[in-house]
């Protein structure tokens, strides 16, 4: 039984990866089977919900900037689109031979190649829908490395109003992430590091202003109140570099086959 | 998202097939 990263894609398949399982085990036991019946209308409606599938997979591949998207997505579709090509043949084949053990494979074949087709569509898509929330917290991590050079309160203003809303965006997006993810230690970091980047958020902003007064008043302190300020910086970014890196795993074995 | 909704769809179709070539078998076990 496969293992499903994200709760809306393991709804989707889960269910019908059971019944898979279940199909081929009967098949096995069964040997020879009973006549099968006709397959014709279910075969029918797998097709029309494939053609509606390729019809959306590929007006999402012409409205996506995204390289890697457009890129793998053609393969799924054609994967779908092939499997629903085996069902057509095995439901022909079962017509005219009701006992047909070629046709039943083919219907297994069939049936686990939409499973498969469908579960690399969806996790090509998934994985586009991490890339987006990767590029905000990137354009936070931007904000970040600009934290070093602000030295008048001006500037200060001016980096609150653009770290502000990409801040906030990207907190959003990484904790509705965490609470799709089906795996509890994955989305338990995610948690726990956006929490850390919520906390240091304002103790950096008090650090930078706290800078910048030392700076205005005569420059006492100067190193210290900077290397507390860089420290503060460093610390987000290595918590956002982490949320980065588990955003990534779409695997409960690439964090170390826990 | 309209692809979510799709792959929905086929996996409800691709189910009921299955559940229909199942039944068959199953009188048999």
């Amino acid at each position: 039984m496969p293992v499903f990263h994200t709760k809306i894609i393991e709804s989707i398949l889960e269910p019908v990866a059971q019944q898979v399982s279940r199909l081929v085990i009967l098949h096995e036991e069964a040997e020879d089977g009973n006549a099968m019946p006709d397959l014709a209308r279910p075969v029918q409606a797998v097709s029309l919900a494939v053609n509606n599938l390729v019809k959306v997979g590929h007006e999402t591949i012409e409205s996506s900037d995204d390289a890697i998207l457009r890129q793998d997505m053609p393969g799924a579709l054609h994967r779908v689109e092939t499997a629903a090509t085996l069902l057509q043949q095995a439901s022909d084949m079962l017509r005219a031979d009701p006992y047909s053990g070629p046709a039943r494979k083919k219907l297994i074949e069939g049936s686990r190649g939409i499973l498969q087709g469908t579960s690399a569509l969806l996790l090509c898509f998934d994985e586009s829908e991490v890339r987006k929330i990767v590029k905000e917290c990137k354009k936070v991590l931007d904000y970040l490395g600009v934290a070093e050079v602000i030295d008048t309160m001006e500037d200060l203003v001016q980096f609150l109003r653009d770290i502000s809303p990409a801040l906030s965006r990207a907190a959003r997006e990484v904790a509705s992430r965490a609470a799709e993810l089906t795996h509890p230690p994955h989305a338990e970091t995610l948690t726990r590091c956006l929490e850390s980047v919520k906390q240091l958020a304002p103790v950096l902003i008090c650090s930078m202003k706290i800078y910048i007064h030392i700076l205005t008043e005569g420059g006492k302190g100067i190193e210290e109140a900077a290397e507390n300020r860089n420290y503060l910086a460093q610390k987000m970014a290595d918590e956002i570099h982490e949320i980065i890196r588990v955003l990534q795993l779409t695997s409960y074995v690439e964090d170390g086959g826990e | 998202e309209m692809i979510l909704q799709a792959a929905k769809s086929i996996i409800a179709a691709t189910s009921a097939l299955v559940r229909a070539a199942s039944a068959a078998q199953r009188e048999l076990i």
